[in-house]
């Protein structure tokens, strides 16, 4: 393992910490889209489906539970807290996640590396991630003001994307086969979603302003 | 033949 996957997998972490110390410190998932709370849910579950056929590390194994019980924790706050329930702005998330799951399976039916149940979610996962953060990105530009953490949030996720990148660059110059299209052409549609948000990041960053986006 | 590498990434 190089320093950008290292890197990249600790920012994934830290986003996740994130999002779990906004809802569990203020008792609120305000700006938080549920269904990409969801999404990531379906990711994990479908990508991980290989904890039981190939044990690659102590570390991998170890991050994908972390991953599957994090991601079901949240899904759980919002959806079954009495207090932090209240708050979820449902009325700002209506995307319609469906589709993407729909066309994500799609197009894992038609693009994957082999043709066996594994394979197909594996791919299917790594579709569904490229896009799972979008009904979050759509509710953020809707409410227009962005909370310190929900904020953050975005961030550390954007922030694993780009040095997953990284990481493959990397690899690529270092392994003699390696060679991930589907998961290297998915991770750069993914990366490219977060580019607006980076450049008002920054911006409010730079002006030491509270984040906001245009409508 | 191609390789058969696992998913070793997460």
């Amino acid at each position: 393992m190089n320093i950008f996957r290292f890197a990249g997998d600790m920012t994934h972490l830290i986003s996740i910490v994130v999002l779990l110390l906004k809802i569990y410190a203020t008792k609120s998932c305000s700006g938080i889209s549920l269904k990409t709370q969801e999404l990531y849910v379906i990711v994990f579950l479908a990508r991980y489906l290989d904890l039981f056929t190939d044990f690659i590390s102590v570390y991998n194994t170890v991050m994908k539970l972390v991953f599957i019980g994090s991601s079901l924790a949240i899904v759980w706050c919002m959806r079954m807290h009495r207090a932090v329930k209240r708050t979820y702005d449902k009325e700002l998330d209506t995307f319609r996640h469906y589709f993407l799951v729909l066309g994500s399976f799609v197009l894992a039916l038609l693009l994957h590396e082999k043709f066996t149940f594994q394979e197909i979610f594996w791919a299917f996962s790594i579709y569904l991630e490229a896009v799972a953060i979008l009904p979050q990105l759509v509710m953020l530009q809707r409410s227009g003001n962005v909370d310190n953490l929900t904020g953050q949030y975005v961030f550390f996720l954007g922030a694993y994307r780009a040095f997953y990148i990284l990481n493959w660059i990397y690899r690529f110059f270092t392994e003699p086969h390696f060679s991930r299209w589907i998961a290297c052409l998915s991770g750069l549609v993914q990366t490219a979603f977060y580019a607006d948000f980076f450049y008002y990041y920054f911006i409010s960053w730079k002006n030491n302003a509270k984040l906001q986006l245009p409508a | 033949a191609v390789e058969e590498v696992p998913h070793d990434e997460l």
